[in-house]
């Protein structure tokens, strides 16, 4: 069985993305096999990792509405990144309007878990980066969800965003909350209040959090640009750094270099 | 007529709450009246200005599927914040169902427009903070406004959304993208190299774009935590004042102390 880790906030630009392509990354980095599947009709982590040009090819989309002929899989749909044992499954805009045609429909919360049970493709982990909003994709993914992983920026706003997916998280029956999920705090700047604040009152929740936080590293942004992980071009970077001790906390298994 | 202003843009952080709160701050510290919708199920805007527990009131949901008896108004669902002269239409997490109940339906792309014909309740200014994903609500302000500000973050995966924002107006046939449509630069920090080769590539956009940049400023994400607009609370900050300088270019008529 692949390891399924969803990275998801209902808050906009708290680090998503920059999450699941930093996981992703250090886990090719170590030899590892892992599949990115882009749920966010926006397609970041899609731009971040595709050449640019890259031809369409198909997207989670095609799971919810199979065209004729056989069924897609999520295997089929992966495309190999510049970086190696790394796979995306990219997104396409059309996932923007699977709310409306098939919101509605009973099953369609179970799509993705059904594409994912068994092994898929020999990866050992997948992680899916989950869009800004309470939809049917972001429902798929944390029903197909081993872990969910709640980047959460150390700002007042995004704290309320904190409440707001905790209780998504409960309406979805998720009892093991506990257990299942981790909160990691980001775009974390010890020089500001507003940041220092923040992470006195996270301890305030109910839900388990990391005990360290992402530092604010304007080279993630870099990486973005040049279409690479951040572990795989600049590894000893506070940002890389801070990710791979995370993965450790996810992966106490993995033997770090 | 109010004028109307929608603050769009798919990709998530990028200051869309914080340019349509500090608009709406100078609008009313310069003694106009201005009704500020949310319209994001996330609802940050609501955050930022509603007192803790402040009780429930009606959202822009029940201008969809009103409740029996008289059709709401937008003016009637307005509260008053603790600026003189700013009033709130507050978010609700039910929003984000309304794609699911309501999306296919016809008409339902009109609803925010029809409910704007007309003087809405005395104020000069409307301003519509929208969610970061395409949808119903996305549509109706798209449908409704004389104006869309679009923040753009000065980094790399922002450029991304803005191309698929501009893709969306045309979609919407706003035909007269140029006229109606300003770009504001946001979340610039001069130090950095991502900020400063942003701005040069937003040169080759087809849209209008305002010729200053929003800087980083703490002050932004402390007037959050205290719950007032930034130029109410701290009027001669670095965003703030930048902030001023989009207000007049946007409404040059307006006298500014
Ligand atoms: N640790 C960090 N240091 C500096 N910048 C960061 C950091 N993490 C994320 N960012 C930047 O913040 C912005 C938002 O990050 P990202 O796109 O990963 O968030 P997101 O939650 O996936 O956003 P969305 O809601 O649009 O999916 C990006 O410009 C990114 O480069
Ligand atoms: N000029 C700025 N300087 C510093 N921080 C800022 C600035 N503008 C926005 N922020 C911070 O960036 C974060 C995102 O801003 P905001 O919530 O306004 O974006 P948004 O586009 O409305 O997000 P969403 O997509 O969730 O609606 C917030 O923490 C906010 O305080
Ligand atoms: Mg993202
Ligand atoms: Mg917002």
């Amino acid at each position: 069985m692949s390891t399924v880790w969803a990275i998801a906030n209902l808050k906009g630009g708290v680090g998503k993305t920059s999450t699941a392509v930093s996981l992703a990354g250090w886990l090719s980095r170590l030899g590892r096999r892992v599949l990115l599947v882009d749920l966010d009709p926006q397609g970041s982590a899609t731009s971040w990792l595709s050449p640019p040009g890259a031809e369409d090819v198909g997207s989670v989309f095609d799971l919810f509405q199979p065209a004729a002929g056989a069924p897609p899989t999520l295997a089929g749909l992966a495309r190999p990144t510049a970086c190696g044992g790394l796979h995306l499954v990219p997104a396409d805009p059309v996932l923007a309007t699977l709310d409306r045609h098939c919101g509605a429909r009973p099953g369609m919360g179970l799509v993705l878990h059904q594409a994912l049970a068994g092994r898929v493709g020999r990866y050992s982990h997948v992680i899916l980066d989950c869009p800004p909003v309470l939809g049917i994709l972001l429902v798929n993914a944390l029903a197909a969800a081993d872990r969910v992983i709640v980047p959460v920026q150390t700002e007042f706003l995004a704290l309320r965003g904190l409440d707001r997916m905790l209780a998504t998280l409960r309406m979805m029956h998720r009892h093991r909350i506990e257990a299942e999920t981790l909160v990691v705090p980001t775009l974390f700047d010890r020089r500001t209040r507003a940041s220092r604040h923040c992470l006195e009152r996270l301890q305030g929740y109910a839900v388990r959090r990391w005990a360290g936080q992402i530092p604010v590293d304007t080279r993630l942004r870099e990486a973005a640009e040049l279409g690479r992980p951040l572990p795989w071009w600049r590894p000893a970077s506070r940002a890389a750094l801070a990710y791979r001790q995370l993965l450790a906390e996810l992966e106490p298994a993995l033997v770090m270099p």
